[in-house]
């Protein structure tokens, strides 16, 4: 197994675009998206989603990196630019993969 | 005796399902009930409702005069930018209120409800009083001035802010993203079905029977979301809770005047006065407050949407509603 | 000859939809079908026939005369305590049976089941007996005091177990939690909109038509599951599969007695008479787990869920209601 | 003459609802709109158009003579698997074309796809052409062996390149994986539940009266879907969006010409025919994709999901049916 | 980056209340819950939501802590607490947050 | 707190059944499940799933594992009997567990 980096990205949905943006920006090819709800320091409910309808409403995004630089520039690039007004938070976390080359920033599949 | 008898008919009125779905709502979610109602049946719920507002109006275009409709589309776009400039000077200068949080409050009851609107052509259709069916069309022609003019005065005070000159806000963009939307892509794909298909069977088979339920389970939504936002208003300036009472009744009101004139001077409907009345006085629920969280992310979502649908839409559909019932009978008699 | 007839009639029952929908589910989740209604799907469908019942109630309600509830209202009451009771001393008491397993499993078959209600009304309603709309409403009668004294009884063996003399049970936590649970929410919003407001047009527009639909889906989803369950009842003591069988018809028996008394001493209708045993022999599945697995972590949910959705909400359904049917055709001579 | 005739003819064609819907759906997409169907409505919806379906045919297949059902049921089988081998050596010989995917795409255009059918059989309901009640019942005759010959002929090919000389496939694994699965379940419910119960109350009460409804959002989706997987056609050799243009209506007209057959010698009905060819000409999206993603993993679903849903459902719908309609009034007179 | 701890627990969904006040009194003021369906030793399926829906009966829930001996004060406090009766597992992970001061006990937003 | 590995597979939906039969072979009896959507080398739709609506097609497993061993067999295992055909990712994770006892392989709760 290899070292790699997992970037782990918990905000409001109507973000989601954008943050896939920047990852893919930055060069890395793939992420996975789950639904989330939580509680937080804003705890907002953003866009309108009723919450009588118990939406999941916030989003939690992670993105496997095997170059540590550039999870940390995503990490980076994603909470100057959106938390200051957007409830989120982002952490790292370490991981090991079975096989690395798919986690190299421009691998193309 | 008056006094009575506007009691009385208020009362009568509450006792409508309409009525009586959403002030429920209100008092089961303030007795702390666990009910919920799945997000996938109130995502369906909206879009079968905007559906079914866009076949009728589709349908009915198909033989209407063009003509006829130039006068109240321009009052909807007048009344929609100037609801966001009313707020703009009026709420957003108050103590305690951040400018953008205000202009993106003004922007939302600017918009229109869905929701509001399905509610007022349901208490017209079971009064029985007419309306041109391309009324609701005018829905988009409300809101998306609105939206626009909101976010272009909250990036100008911004930009003042920051000590930049101008701005940018890409205005077809904002245009594009709210008719993208799921409500209003609802509502305008009903119009051109309604246009340019024969939707006459399934429209009486299917989106028009269920149109009545449909909207009492919405209005149950509404009012179990409304209690909900309710307690995130606690947490700002109490002058978000006062904006969603009087501006709704504002709004409408001017709207009305602005109708009646319509009425004589080219024979628009008084149904359809009263309608443009619930457009201008409702305030964005669905559509509205994500394009504002993109558009203006430094704004407090919990002012604009909690005053938009904590305060703001009950008091369009409770209270709204039946003023502009009761003040139709007295100018235009029915 | 009587046999013959029996055996005729069952059939024929079993011909109606709504039991034919039940056994279909069953089946077809033994052929190990991957047929899935959706969770939204199916909570939607709890609210509109809960709403719907209540809706009934409520508008009956207005016009019915209280002092005819009184005694049914005692008799559920009766009823649910009684049949925790007779657990508590039956099935409890069996070898294999932890006792907290055996009262949190009578306090399942005390407490009613929206479904199996649903069930019976739709039947009684195909055959066209009339039953007074206010019976539905006896629901929270019975299915609460039912879980509160299982609740009550659970805490104490165990504290008796662990040496301690008071078991504190917040009884009006658990009545508060229990109106609360979504499913009696729906009932009693009904039957405060039934009530208070002129829900009629959306009743006979809405929620009315689609009853009968909605509860075959429902029956479908109640056999699928039933199966589902059954897999889980494997693992415990066969006494609670025992207990599924025989428990809701002895309840529905004893039920339909006292109606019975009711019946010739305040004209209770024979069309209550059944929905009363309809209630009693019910075990709930979507209310009643939840709060016992809250109330009492340490009872085995496979043994109560297994026992009341495995075994007993089916034999309810298919064999109670039928049973009751044909023994009100005796007695009553309907 | 003709021509214009014929133009005028599918204008008319388009603008009945089931068409007009599948067409608005492709558009909005195209236009980026946001609006999505939630995936438990669009579970749901399929599930009652084939529980529906189901219903109409076991309540007709009681009455009806068993021995008339031979011969279509044998077209069924014959033609589902004519158009595997049909497709074994045409499109997956063609440059570009991996056979593994070649054969799966011809796979998916054997076997049937519930929305079409549905779709046709509204269609031909709105014209008032009689069909027996038991042809839906024929999907799984063409469908299943369908898609076990393609994942036979996926194997063998894939077994020879790999050197070994006898692929093992699991045949009644597959069918039982077939038959189990969601949309297949609720067509072989509703057969079961109209053969062996009285269903109509329910039938007639909701199941029938919502199906043009739930179908005209059932065509929006998939019209949505449509643009959507076209995209994903792109990556892929064009010859399947050839195949996904041409091969629907060559099945269609292959299936009309053997089903004309079958009406001259034993009388099956016009609109049976049309409903066959309905069924050949439609390529399945739902059950399907996922039989052949887990039996042939190495096929590469881009190529079979993007021709059949992409390409090759909307064809069937908006091209073909239409054109059988046509047929049917040249060659029956109806 | 800074070091923090995650807390991690899988459990029924009938006890997300107890264990978020929990989570709140031991003074962590953010957490994130995702829907989650699984088995375990217990196999349960506790609180009557039917299987045949294909319910998620489960929940996953996440708080992030900075501070380590508070994490293992959460994670045995909900143990101890629950899972003699309720199903459920609780984890702990090494993870690096950007920003610190969000997850520090205590942090008031 | 005792160490363990976390095995994470993001996979499409269609081969879950496979994916749990290959960790219960192994003797893990444990694992969770969420729904996920993503991207990545593939960008496959598989399975039919109709993306209009925002279905979730990916699903997300979790088997946690005190052995090392095992959690890197459970991990080759899947990669070389599905990566080659299906869409999906496995990486490992450290991790503490509370009570070990309940993830050694074997353990039958
Ligand atoms: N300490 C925490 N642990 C886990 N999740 C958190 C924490 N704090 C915040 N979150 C998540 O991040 C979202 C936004 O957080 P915030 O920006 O603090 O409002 C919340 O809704 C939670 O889902
Ligand atoms: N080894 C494991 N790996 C991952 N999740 C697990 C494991 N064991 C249990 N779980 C999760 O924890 C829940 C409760 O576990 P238990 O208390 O063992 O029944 C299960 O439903 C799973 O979702
Ligand atoms: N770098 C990554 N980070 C996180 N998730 C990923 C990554 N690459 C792939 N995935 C997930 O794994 C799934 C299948 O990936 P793939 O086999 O590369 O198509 C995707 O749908 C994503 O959910």
């Amino acid at each position: 197994t290899q070292p790699a980096t997992k970037v782990v990205i918990v905000t409001e949905e109507v973000i989601l675009n954008g943050v896939i943006k920047i990852i893919e920006d930055i060069g890395v090819r793939g992420y996975t998206v789950l639904s989330a709800r939580g509680k937080g320091s804003h705890n907002v409910r953003s866009g309108g989603q009723p919450s009588v309808t118990a939406a999941f409403t916030n989003i939690k995004i992670e993105a496997i990196v095997s170059d540590r630089a550039k999870a940390e520039q995503i990490a980076d690039t994603i909470a100057s630019k959106y938390f200051a007004n957007y409830a989120g938070i982002v952490y790292l976390s370490q991981i090991e993969v079975l096989r690395g080359e798919k986690f190299k920033p421009g691998f193309s599949g | 005796e008056a006094v009575f008898d506007l009691a009385a008919g208020l009362v009568k009125q509450f006792q409508k399902p309409t009525l009586g779905f959403l002030i429920a709502g209100m008092v089961i979610a303030a007795l702390g009930s666990r009910l919920t109602i799945p997000d996938a049946v109130y995502k369906f719920i909206v879009f079968m409702l905007l559906l079914r507002i866009g076949l009728a109006g589709g349908m009915e275009i198909r033989e209407a005069n063009l003509g006829d409709m130039i006068l109240p589309a321009a009052i909807a776009v007048a009344v929609g930018l100037g609801i966001v400039l009313l707020g703009r000077y009026t709420l957003a200068l108050l103590p305690g209120v951040r400018k953008e949080d205000g202009i993106a409050t003004a922007g939302l009851f600017g918009a229109v409800s869905g929701s509001t609107l399905a509610a007022g052509m349901g208490l017209l259709e079971a009064e029985g009083i007419f309306y041109e069916g391309w009324v609701p069309a005018l829905y988009p022609f409300m809101d998306i001035p609105a939206l626009v003019l909101a976010i272009v005065l909250a990036k100008v005070y911004l930009s003042k802010q920051d000590g930049q000159s101008n701005g940018k806000v890409d205005v077809w963009g904002i245009i594009k993203e709210s008719l993208q939307g799921s409500a209003l892509s609802a509502l305008l794909l009903g119009l051109a079905l309604g246009l340019f298909t024969r939707p006459e069977a399934v429209f009486e088979s299917f989106y028009d029977p269920l149109f009545k339920g449909l909207l009492s389970v919405l209005m149950l939504i509404m009012g179990m979301e409304a209690y909900a936002r309710l307690n995130e208003l606690r947490k700002v300036a109490h002058w978000y809770a006062v904006y969603g009472v009087v501006a709704p009744l504002v709004h409408g009101l001017i709207a009305f005047g602005l109708g009646t004139i319509a009425h004589f001077t080219m024979g628009f409907s008084p149904g359809g006065v009263i309608l443009l009345a619930v457009m201008a006085g409702s305030s964005s629920d669905i559509s509205g407050p994500p394009t504002l969280r993109a558009a203006i992310p430094s704004a407090n979502p919990s002012t604009y949407v909690g005053s938009s649908t904590g305060v703001g839409t009950p008091v369009a559909i409770a209270i709204g509603i039946p003023l502009y019932l009761a003040l139709a009978s007295v100018v235009f008699g029915i």
